[in-house]
């Protein structure tokens, strides 16, 4: 038996929103520590990787450790019905070909359940060893989201350079260049408007720009996001979802040929 | 300029 209540339904919303043209499928991996899941991208060279810990839920029960096969486009229809205040419980019964999503909102007045057919997935799982960065950026979320798409009005690729002078992301196409430069700036009295440089060696990547700005369909879940950079590594794009967990995307870097 | 895959630069868990 597999039991998880968020009073906050609109958290599931807004992270499946985020994944879902990213990943079409995947895996919910269940166990009394919470739930997990890890897709890659149909090119393999993106992956998510989203943490909910048991401990974030309003409620969680899971007897036995379980991978629910789940379509993204179909959950997000499912999800879709729900209100963005109600409470919303996922449930399956162990080895359950369906996951349960129940509805209530806030009156109690209303309540409802759907169920999602589950799918049987076969998904690689992808060791990712904890590691220090050579340059760790926490900035406002939706600095971010207005960086990519700006950028990616103007390039296909940015390239990335982190030095103690600040972070710079540049692009170049037909209309011309494109440069623009985040300075550390603790100024702003609240700490979600502030940018933190973390720098321990300078580093340059260079990244596709649209896995970049679809990263950022995941800005409504946290004021601020962390980008992980190393030479010659996958960048890391993470948003903490409050106490619940986090997701995090991995996109590899463009080499030369 | 091209992508590796990244189970190029993480092994299978």
């Amino acid at each position: 038996m597999f039991e998880a209540r968020i009073t906050q339904g609109s958290v599931l919303k807004k992270l499946v929103e985020a994944l879902k043209e990213l990943v079409t499928e995947g895996n919910f991996d269940v166990s009394n520590t919470g739930l997990s899941l890890q897709a890659m991208d149909s090119s393999h060279v993106c992956l998510v990787s989203l943490t909910l810990r048991e401990d974030g839920f309003d409620h969680f029960r899971c007897d036995r450790n379980m991978a629910m096969g789940i379509h993204f486009g179909n959950l997000s229809k499912i999800l879709k019905c729900a209100g963005n205040e109600d409470t919303i419980t996922l449930k399956a019964e162990d080895n359950a070909d369906q996951l349960t999503l129940m509805f209530e909102a806030p009156s109690q007045d209303r309540i409802s359940d759907f169920d999602l057919k589950l799918m049987s997935i076969e998904s690689e799982h992808l060791g990712i060893p904890d590691q220090d960065y050579s340059a760790e950026v926490k900035l406002p979320s939706s600095e971010y989201q207005r960086i990519v798409r700006d950028l990616t009005s103007i390039g296909d690729t940015v390239l990335i350079s982190a030095t103690k002078e600040g972070i710079k992301f540049s692009t170049s196409g037909d209309v011309g260049t494109a440069n623009i430069t985040l300075r550390h700036n603790t100024t702003p009295e609240k700490p979600e408007e502030q940018t933190f440089i973390d720098l321990k060696e300078p580093v340059a990547l260079t990244f596709a720009l649209r896995y970049l700005n679809n990263f950022s369909k995941a800005t409504p879940l946290a004021p601020q996001v962390k980008l992980s950079l190393t030479k010659d590594l996958p960048i890391v794009v993470e948003y903490q979802v409050g106490e619940l967990g986090s997701v995090r995307f991995y996109l590899a870097p463009k080499i030369d040929d | 300029m091209h992508q590796e895959p990244l189970t190029a630069y993480f092994p299978s868990a």
